[in-house]
């Protein structure tokens, strides 16, 4: 690893960044995912905390741009240079920008999030089978109003299950609309529109505005890319149009004919010779996860590694399960030091005059609790235990928790010693028994049962009848009336409430009966009558046939980030 | 229908990754990423051959050290990379 000249550095470790724009690209939460993402990596090996301001001047300013963007050191179009970042400093120092000719996803071909339907915002699932015929791209075959949608699901014609995609005609991002859908025609500088332009404008992004006409009102929205759209060239946004002649020829796709960098290519008329309008097919895109965790890295003080597989080598490489190289994390510790310790937790004073944040059990007097505002639901990757009690999700972590309704509405956070006194702060697993709604809570070898605010326990989970070498219970999913599954890796038990004893034939193999979810899921429960088995910040969802309807976030689906 | 298809490159309106020679490539390369100073134009350091800045690179890439502009060293010119030079002044 290398560092700056004069070892630059931040001279605190509470780190500010803020998100200047969007790229058109991707939705915006899953931007602010991967930003979130991309700084925790850093955060995870370091002291440093990384908070997110919404205005004013941040430590790392993070901005999309094209070509000349505002710095000595312009862009230069789809590929080649991707970003960069400048190292510890004040101003510009410190900011990272990030070329919006590339195609921003998450490494592996279009991200896109749903809108409305009735998949709650699932990924698109491609390809996706709609009237016995495959579609790997969004469509707005079945519609009438042109709203471009796709399957969340490989079978639409089974599921149903579907979303819209991003669109102008849906949405707008960044601007003065907060967000309205564009409305076409619209009147700019006296001239009709019937779709996005980058007319006005020397960036290059396509914008509309967001009433019948931008010259009285001044109202507009930047459009987002459709999954169709070209990427760079000079017709960004636009889809491809097939068939279409170049150099006298007719193509029904893409192309690199005309190239010698191989890379494919449309015309988005249907005459390129005449035209001359053009842009790149979509590809599998670059990570901006991957990109941003490596510019972050200059941003806090790291040159470029000339190791190949450190994160901070100067070569883009998509890797699937991303972990920080040896390399890395000796060079930023040697600047920041390593991380020590748990992650603090805040003191809990108390008084006897205002509200109170948590409900508490009837005392006679309301307590205020004071909980840390920056323990966000929606910035924690792995939760220790997520269960359904009286019919709200509960997402358990480090002392805290959380709970979303049926609505959505998110809840939180509540900590843990104030609803269930004796509980430690890590839970590993809970059910409520649907029969006599007891609540059953597991914690490394050990578990509590809670009838109201009444509890039994600590009791050893050996007393189930589990074996005394298993360290805990991951998971837990009630079985019908009086049966509950306890999880841990790839096995698990089937566990009798009433006599308090697993069942014989137990334990068996995750894979046997479960077959295509992660057997190191370290969640596993019950939610609305489907399995649902979690790794990292992914869920697998099952349906009671046992199959694998949907992969998804956490955070997005479930806690309705 | 074994012959060969006559290939035409196209310069593309704002297609700003011209369709450069290896040669103009690698210039421009060496100097955005600081293996050749540009201040070396004015004369104001000791000009760095080329042969030595391409070693320089190749030894940042892990590629065997030729100095010269071969093929494994056009290839890793033309991956996607960061911003940031490699070689500061």
């Amino acid at each position: 690893y290398q560092t700056f000249a004069g070892d630059l550095k931040w001279d605190h470790n509470d780190v500010t960044y803020r998100i200047l724009n969007y790229s058109p690209d991707m939705e915006a939460t899953l931007i602010d995912d991967a930003f979130a993402r991309a700084f925790k990596v850093w955060s995870d090996v370091t002291p440093l905390t990384f908070r997110r301001l919404f205005e004013g001047t941040a430590d790392i300013m993070i901005s999309f741009g094209k070509a000349d963007h505002g710095d000595p050191y312009p862009f230069d179009g789809k590929d080649g240079l991707l970003a960069h970042a400048y190292p510890p400093g004040e101003g510009i120092q410190g900011d990272a920008h990030f070329d919006d000719d590339e195609y921003w996803t998450l490494g592996t071909g279009p991200a896109i999030k749903t809108h409305y339907g009735n998949a709650d915002g699932a990924m698109c699932h491609f390809p996706f089978l709609f009237e016995g015929k495959s579609y790997s791209t969004c469509t707005a075959e079945g519609r009438t109003d042109g709203l471009p949608w796709c399957a969340t699901t490989a079978d639409y014609d089974k599921d149903q299950k579907f979303g819209f995609c991003p669109s102008e005609l849906l949405f707008t991002f960044d601007g003065n609309s907060n967000g309205a859908p564009c409305v076409f025609p619209f009147v700019f500088q006296g001239v009709k529109y019937d779709s996005c332009t980058t007319e006005g404008r020397t960036d290059g992004y396509r914008w509309c505005a967001t009433t019948a006409n931008f010259d009285t009102d001044k109202k507009y929205g930047f459009c987002p890319n459709r999954d169709t759209a070209v990427i760079g060239g000079n017709s960004e946004g636009e889809p491809c149009q097939f068939p279409f002649t170049f150099l006298g020829n007719k193509y029904s796709g893409c192309t690199s004919e005309g190239r010698n960098d191989g890379k494919l290519w449309c015309a988005t008329t249907s005459d390129y010779d005449t035209d001359k309008k053009w842009g790149f097919c979509p590809d599998r895109g670059y990570s901006l996860f991957l990109v941003a965790a490596h510019e972050f890295g200059h941003a806090l003080g790291l040159d470029h590694s000339n190791i190949k597989d450190a994160l901070m080598f100067p070569m883009y490489k998509y890797v699937e399960d991303f972990s920080l190289h040896r390399d890395d994390i000796e060079g930023i510790q040697y600047l920041y030091g390593p991380k020590t310790g748990p992650d603090p937790t805040p003191p809990v004073p108390q008084s006897t005059t205002s509200s109170s944040i948590v409900p508490t059990k009837s005392t006679t007097v309301s307590t205020t609790v004071h909980v840390d505002p920056s323990k966000d639901a929606c910035q924690i990757k792995e939760f220790d235990a997520i269960t359904e009690i009286q019919k709200e999700l509960h997402f358990f972590k480090d002392g805290y928790y959380w709970k979303t309704s049926n609505k959505g509405d998110r809840k939180g956070p509540f900590l843990i010693s104030q609803k269930w006194p004796a509980l430690p702060a890590v839970i590993h697993a809970a059910f409520e028994d649907q029969l006599t709604q007891k609540i059953y809570f597991f914690s490394e070898k050990q578990f509590w049962v809670y009838t109201g605010n009444d509890v039994l326990g600590p009791r050893k989970i050996e007393k189930l009848g589990l074996p005394n070498n298993l360290d805990r219970v991951d998971g837990a999913v009630q079985r019908g009336k009086g049966k509950v599954l306890l999880f841990n890796g790839e096995n698990f038990w089937r566990l009798d409430v009433k006599a308090q004893m697993i069942d014989r034939g137990y334990p068996r193999f995750v894979d046997t009966v479960f077959g295509g979810v992660p057997t190191d899921s370290h969640d596993v429960f019950l939610y609305k009558g489907f399995f649902y088995f979690c790794r990292e910040s992914f869920y697998w969802r099952m349906n009671a046939k046992r199959q694998v309807d949907r992969v998804g976030y956490v955070k997005h689906d479930l806690l309705k980030c | 229908w074994c012959v060969p298809l006559k290939s035409v490159y196209v310069t593309f309106p704002g297609d700003v990754i011209k369709n450069m020679t290896d040669i103009q490539l690698a210039d421009e390369y060496l100097k955005r990423y600081g293996y050749i100073d540009v201040l070396q134009k004015s004369g104001l350091q000791a000009v760095t051959s080329p042969s030595k800045a391409l070693k320089k690179l190749q030894n940042q890439f892990g590629l065997e050290e030729t100095g010269k502009l071969d093929q494994p060293t056009i290839d890793a010119m033309k991956q996607p990379r960061c911003g940031v030079p490699d070689i500061r002044n």
